[in-house]
């Protein structure tokens, strides 16, 4: 699964996920990332999501729109609010995967709970790239 | 200057000890690549929207990441792809799910968002949907890798053993 979320100069935040989902799996199996809310959101407001893990846990607890609504609802900021859903929700739930998150202000957060994840940001042209935990 | 872009390329059981400088090397370039791109889209003062989807079509075409070319494999041997996109500015959304032919779902996935009064459309429905609007199709030979196949025959020779669980480690569980 790959991803991607940008806040522009404009300040509209978007949300970008494609899969081939998981290996082996069954015929017509459908994991989070086409659900809007499981594994892909996207709200000026609060927030932008992309996800990947084992989707079957991201549809159940709803996690890109989690993270958005525990910004609207809570306060929190957007590293709280991913981790919070990642560590907490999903963990909890015996599901695994992560996320990458940014929110109105351009702030971003990576969240997961497995060994490692492919993963950069780019603010302002200062880059960042990461894989492991 | 005042743009943010976060990319990932996959969560799952990647243990250092699997991984070869070299392999790393190639992967840290890759996301850099797609970084480089998605970042000097936004500097032109392209939109979050058209970033998002630029950088998803990169990694779609590129072999090493479960998406596009060099997807997973089903259990039947096929490349089942999925994808979305949402525009944060009206929540308005496109998603398509299980198309075998569509080269980059992610530009199908915009196509249904901007040309469709849906948000989603799956299978053959999908697949009829981008024949209309003229989004590029390949045959289902485009996705192949003989690393994902060996992937799958193996995990379907272990499911065989054992009862079919989609929570198996190693990297197979995304693929």
């Amino acid at each position: 699964t790959v991803g991607a979320v940008a806040k522009d100069g404009c300040g509209n935040l978007a949300a970008a996920t494609s899969t081939g989902g998981l290996t082996g799996k069954e015929f017509g199996r459908v994991g989070d990332t086409p659900i809007i809310g499981a594994g892909t959101y996207a709200d000026n407001r609060y927030c932008a999501v992309s996800a990947t893990g084992t989707g079957e846990f991201f549809i159940r607890a709803g996690v890109a729109r989690d993270i958005c609504s525990r910004r609207e609802y809570l306060g929190e900021s957007i590293a709280q609010s991913s981790n919070h859903v990642i560590h907490k929700t999903l963990t909890d739930m015996k599901g695994d995967g992560g996320v990458v998150a940014i929110d109105e202000q351009g702030n971003y957060s990576f969240a997961f709970n497995t060994p490692g994840m492919y993963r950069g940001a780019n603010k302002g042209g200062k880059t960042l790239i990461e894989i492991f935990d | 200057k005042d743009y943010t872009l976060a990319i990932h390329g996959g969560a799952g059981v990647i243990l250092k000890e699997n991984m070869t400088d070299k392999r790393e090397s190639a992967y840290r370039k890759s996301l850099s690549k797609s970084l480089g791109l998605g970042g000097q889209m936004l500097e032109e003062g392209y939109s979050a929207l058209d970033a998002v989807q630029f950088v998803v079509m990169a990694l779609e075409n590129d072999p090493k990441f479960n998406a596009g070319k060099g997807a997973v494999f089903s259990a039947a041997g096929k490349n089942e792809l999925d994808a979305a996109i949402m525009d944060g500015r009206d929540r308005n959304a496109g998603a398509v799910s299980s198309v075998t032919t569509i080269k980059n779902p992610i530009v199908l996935a915009r196509a249904v968002m901007e040309n469709s009064r849906h948000v989603m459309f799956q299978g053959q429905g999908a697949e009829d949907f981008a024949k209309e609007h003229g989004i590029e199709q390949v045959d289902p030979k485009y996705f192949y890798t003989k690393r994902r196949y060996d992937q799958m025959k193996r995990k379907v020779k272990a499911n065989k053993v054992k009862k079919h669980s989609f929570l198996d480690t190693a990297e197979t569980k995304y693929g």
